[in-house]
């Protein structure tokens, strides 16, 4: 198990924060880390990269058969750490591939060649259950489902796990889920309690151990062009992202 | 203008809770409102509606010319405010409509016939620049625009503004910027003072001068069913909406 997409149509939920960090912990342990960014926002992207130096893009790889991945692969500051960058162009990508057969496996296809390269492939998604995230929830072996302490948070999920079998029926039976990340947790308020009481009725064991707390420190570090483990690698929320790369290593492992 | 639009495909930025808590100031003030959740998470909705009452909704209306706006429109709890509910089947719109010459158009064709009966129509939006936004925008007399403070918040505003020109230019000439508002600002942090400042920048006399202070009272709320006017009335964050909506109506008013 390799490759793991990280989705959850519900906005604003630290798909990407939880993408960013996770990627740059597992290359500080020394794993070869490919992050791909399929979010037109390219949020993932801009952590690492200076947008006005990316032109290529996965855009590119998904909608032209003479681009490979590995055209647009880039290095990071961090080694061990890659990234296949997003740009706004892939908006246009559900309107282009209307129609063609291929359209929910050109993300897979594209991996497939490079996949072997990395220990490990991280996906982050755009806040929707479209094109580009049925694409990812393809390529992938095993998806992580951030869910934000909200009251609206644990409502879209019923969507998202029937989009999941959908695509683990017609597309690609090996698909689970790796597991589920309470992020942005104050847990000093009630509502944290209860949303977390709630994903653990509601999911039971594939609920990760580590909570991710609400830090401002998280917010901070994307503007310095760092993940947490370099920004603040003393801070509560480098801690609790070195939790949840175990924990996923031992997942993705015994997977 | 009467028909406000409530749009940023970011995730996550407030979108929801500033239609919810605008739209609840402005029947407390005695103002008709309509809210008209076109988001397929249908978190507005939620919010005053128990979704599993909800059978038809806009869906239903934006397919099928036979459904007009008025039948799937419900009063709630308060007095002046009626929702027109949202439910995930929205989401599979933008396949349903391709190619239809007026896919662009269906929201704006299904409010004109019940406008009249409302002083405000606010219309709240899906994390995306897909049909259904497009529908929002088309139909709407002006927008408003939530920005985070996050480092994220600024990126996505380029591609928001270009599609609003776009639909200025092509389906909705009278279409405005109604103005940004800022929104989950923590102001004791330097990143709360850095996204102000660059929004002040960005986009000048556009911005309101009430910012929306991050506050667990408006996570809360959504729970009980309520807005954050009736859940903690005399909290900042009721003062804060309450200042919002005062500002939104004196441009909507001399727009
Ligand atoms: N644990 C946390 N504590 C504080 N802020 C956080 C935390 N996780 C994420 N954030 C902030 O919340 C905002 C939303 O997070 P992020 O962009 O990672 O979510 P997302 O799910 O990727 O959003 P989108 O749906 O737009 O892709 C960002 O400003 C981010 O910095
Ligand atoms: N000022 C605030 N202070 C604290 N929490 C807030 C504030 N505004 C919104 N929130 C919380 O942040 C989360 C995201 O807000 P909301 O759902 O309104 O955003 P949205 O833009 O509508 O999201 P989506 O893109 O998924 O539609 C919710 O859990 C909400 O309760
Ligand atoms: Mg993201
Ligand atoms: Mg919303």
């Amino acid at each position: 198990m390799r490759i793991v997409a990280i989705a959850n149509q519900k906005g604003g939920v630290g798909k990407t924060t939880t993408a960013v960090n996770l990627a740059a912990a597992f290359a500080l342990q020394g794993h070869r880390t490919l992050l791909v960014d399929v979010d037109p926002q390219a949020n993932s992207t801009m952590t690492f990269i200076d947008l006005r130096q990316v032109d290529r893009n996965v855009y590119h790889v998904l909608t032209d058969a003479r681009t490979p991945m590995e055209a647009v692969v880039r290095p990071t500051a961090l080694p061990n750490l890659w990234v296949a960058p997003a740009r706004i162009a892939l908006a246009k990508l559900e309107s282009q591939l209307v129609g063609e057969l291929d359209a929910h496996f050109r993300l897979k296809d594209r991996l497939k060649p490079i996949a072997d390269r990395y220990d490990l492939i991280l996906v982050d998604t755009p806040p929707a259950l479209g094109l580009l995230t049925v694409n990812a929830l393809v390529a992938a072996d095993a998806v992580l489902i951030p869910i934000q302490v909200s009251y609206y948070a644990l409502e879209g999920t019923e969507d998202l796990l029937e989009t999941i079998q959908k695509v683990k029926q017609h597309a690609n039976p090996r698909l689970q889920v790796l597991g589920i990340v309470v992020t942005m947790a104050d847990r000093r308020t009630v509502l944290a309690r209860d949303v977390i009481e709630q994903v653990h009725r509601t999911f039971g064991p594939l609920v990760f151990e580590t909570v991710i707390s609400r830090s401002v420190r998280l917010e901070e570090s994307p503007a310095y062009r760092e993940s947490i483990h370099t920004y603040a690698p003393d801070s509560q929320a480098a801690r609790e992202y070195q939790a949840l790369a175990e924990e996923v290593l031992r997942r993705v492992q015994t997977g």
